[in-house]
């Protein structure tokens, strides 16, 4: 899309690093704002990660005392002019074995262009320091961090966004042309020619103070909280419960198939259960 | 699979990923296919399904059972459980682990692959994003990426399917001397894409 193109196009002046994560439609670009809460399951492959989703909590909605965001330092602006003009020709010429002949053309042009002024906002990490010595997690636990918790969730915290200053336009063209004849030998001799051509254009408004991209940090709830900005592929944001359904399930599951004893050991997984549930 | 294999982070290690979580799936019957496939189809292209159905999928593999649910989700759920709303686990953690994969996808992915399943061209896309996987690896590292000629079909440019599939993962593509600019950050997608692919051929392939 041309947001995206826009977002990646962008990041890779300003961040060659990497770090920050690219929003990844205009319609999210307002859900990422510093202190909000994120969301994301544990993956269910070593292979890729699911996408960070928006919880509508912010931080101070976990801790008390009650206080709005503290401010957020400003990093700009800067000024980000792209345009891509791009021209490929080509051309192809076949004759086949009962002399017919088929030849054609085609050129693909494409261009792109943005304009814009942006500034980067971040929590200072002394902010950080501030909160996690002077503030302590609300009780009872606000329901939706409940949710989160019992789905194994982890939770992540925007420290850092990439914010448009102006209302920016951006057009994207892609223009095809192209031309051909075709011979065909035999008792009736068929030819013909032919030409075409196909013009998009696509424009978009992104608004002033849309979110292209986005840092976090990952929050890690025990009886206190903490904040971690360089989390371990295996860090959790809460600790695994001791007891649970899916040891013995698998344990059923186990016995089931190597004994094939599966009315007896489905009273025991039951009562079972009712133990661990307990 | 992901639990109980050592894993390597490379293309064979995602096959063999790919291969543990779709197994099951051999044994799946035609008609059942043939639904799950008109159904996922659906759900492709409703976003707050898909979202729905990888909840409920995940709430029903922890507890056993899962509850009805309506619109396209609800049909791809019905195919997963027995009458008394007991989850046949076999089917449904490949059906999960697609879900998990296409979760990872963008909007645009998505259209794509629910037209992709209607005229049934998954094969082609599958072979030339596996073959990209093979190329780039090690994945950590910038590369630039030869693309099969033959994997490529008639229409390779800005506007054919498989350039926008690999596009919408963070990759930057070329037309001339076809190839693919490797970026470190676009294997997570990317991985995702291939094994969306590999899932819904089998399913193909079952139907």
């Amino acid at each position: 899309s041309a947001f995206v193109g826009v977002v990646r196009s962008v990041l890779r002046e300003l961040d060659h690093k990497g770090e920050l994560i690219p929003v990844d439609s205009l319609r999210n670009s307002t859900s990422f704002r510093p202190y909000c809460l994120l969301g994301r399951r544990p993956s269910s492959s070593w292979f890729w990660r699911p996408p960070y989703k928006c919880v509508n909590l912010s931080i101070k909605d976990i801790l008390e005392p009650d206080a709005p965001e503290p401010g957020l330092q400003c990093s700009g602006p800067f000024q980000f002019c792209d345009a891509v003009d791009g021209l490929m020709q080509g051309s192809v010429g076949l004759a086949t074995p009962g002399e017919g002949k088929i030849s054609g053309g085609a050129a693909v042009s494409g261009s792109s262009s943005a304009s814009m002024n942006m500034c980067t906002l971040h929590v200072d990490p002394n902010t950080w320091e501030a909160m996690h010595r002077e503030r302590r997690l609300r009780q009872p636990e606000h329901k939706i961090l409940q949710q989160l918790r019992s789905r194994g969730d982890n939770i992540y915290v925007v420290t850092e966004v990439l914010q448009t200053q102006k209302e920016m336009e951006v057009t994207r063209t892609h223009k095809q042309e192209g031309s051909g004849q075709f011979v065909l030998p035999g008792a009736m001799c068929v030819q013909g020619e032919g030409q075409g051509h196909r013009s998009q254009k696509k424009t978009i408004t992104i608004p002033s103070g849309s979110i292209l991209a986005f840092r976090v940090a990952q929050l890690v709830i025990d009886s206190d909280w903490d904040i971690i900005f360089f989390p371990e592929k295996k860090q959790r944001t809460f600790q695994p419960p001791t007891t649970g359904h899916s040891p013995i399930r698998g344990t059923r599951s186990w016995l089931q198939q190597s004994l094939g004893l599966s009315s007896i050991l489905e009273s025991i997984y039951n009562h079972l259960r009712f133990l661990t549930d307990g | 699979a992901s639990t109980e294999c050592t894993v390597t982070e490379n293309f064979q290690g995602l096959q063999a990923e790919v291969e543990a979580s779709s197994r099951e799936l051999v044994r799946l019957e035609r008609d059942l296919s043939q639904h799950l496939l008109k159904d996922l189809g659906r759900v492709l292209l409703d976003q707050p399904a898909l979202q729905a159905l990888e909840e409920l999928l995940e709430e029903g593999l922890y507890c056993g059972r899962a509850e009805p649910l309506d619109g396209p989700a609800g049909a791809v759920l019905e195919c997963l459980v027995l009458p008394n709303r007991e989850l046949v686990q076999e089917l449904a953690v490949p059906i999960f682990y697609l879900l998990g994969a296409l979760t990872a996808l963008s909007e645009i992915q998505h259209t794509l692959l629910a037209e992709a399943l209607e005229t049934r061209t998954l094969s082609g896309q599958l072979e030339l994003v596996g073959s990209l996987l093979e190329k780039s690896v090690p994945w950590e590292k910038h590369s630039s990426v030869s693309l099969p000629p033959g994997l490529l079909g008639s229409s390779w440019g800005e506007e054919a399917p498989a350039w926008v599939l690999l596009e919408e993962c963070g990759l930057e593509l070329r037309v001339d001397a076809p190839h693919v600019c490797w970026d470190p950050k676009a294997q997570g997608p990317t991985c995702a894409l291939y094994a969306s692919l590999a899932l819904l051929s089998r399913l193909i392939q079952q139907s």
